[in-house]
């Protein structure tokens, strides 16, 4: 009842808590040309972990905002004009906190979930590994 | 000094999960 596929079924959470999951799931997204949307998922998370006064929290965060969100690519696509405004004026001012990616992940995670998720469960990748 | 690119990696893989 608790094994690793009943709980990846049970939320996107559940999924990417695990190592497996994860690393199917991500299989699947980069056959489907969006694993981006997935990366940009973590790095959010790890971005919430780090030291904000160490120096190198600054130049993630502008990496984040540079790699996933000035640009038009598909995490950009799917975020709020106001989410992403929010994190300009962010990084420009340098003012950095931990959650200032919070907003935008939730936005792409509500997409994950909506789409990515769904088709993951019913996808070629799941049930070869069933 | 690493590249941004890196401490994006670097970043990216902490949040990964280790264990199942």
């Amino acid at each position: 009842p608790d094994s690793p596929l009943a709980r990846w079924t049970k939320s996107l959470h559940s999924l990417l808590g695990d190592q497996d999951g994860a690393y199917l799931f991500r299989t699947f997204l980069e056959r489907e040309k969006c694993v981006d949307t997935l990366d940009f998922w973590f790095a959010c998370n790890g971005f919430r972990q780090m030291d904000l006064k160490d120096t190198k929290t600054l130049r993630v965060a502008k990496a984040i905002y540079k790699r996933y969100v000035e640009n038009h690519s598909i995490v950009s696509k799917q975020l709020k004009p106001a989410t992403k405004t929010y994190i300009r004026d962010g990084i420009k001012k340098q003012q950095i906190d931990s959650v200032m990616f919070d907003q935008a992940q939730t936005e792409i995670q509500r997409v994950m979930e909506g789409n990515a998720y769904q088709m993951f469960l019913t996808s070629e990748v799941y049930l070869e590994y069933l | 000094i690493d590249s941004e690119d890196d401490l994006l990696q670097e970043c990216i893989s902490s949040a990964m999960p280790k264990t199942k």
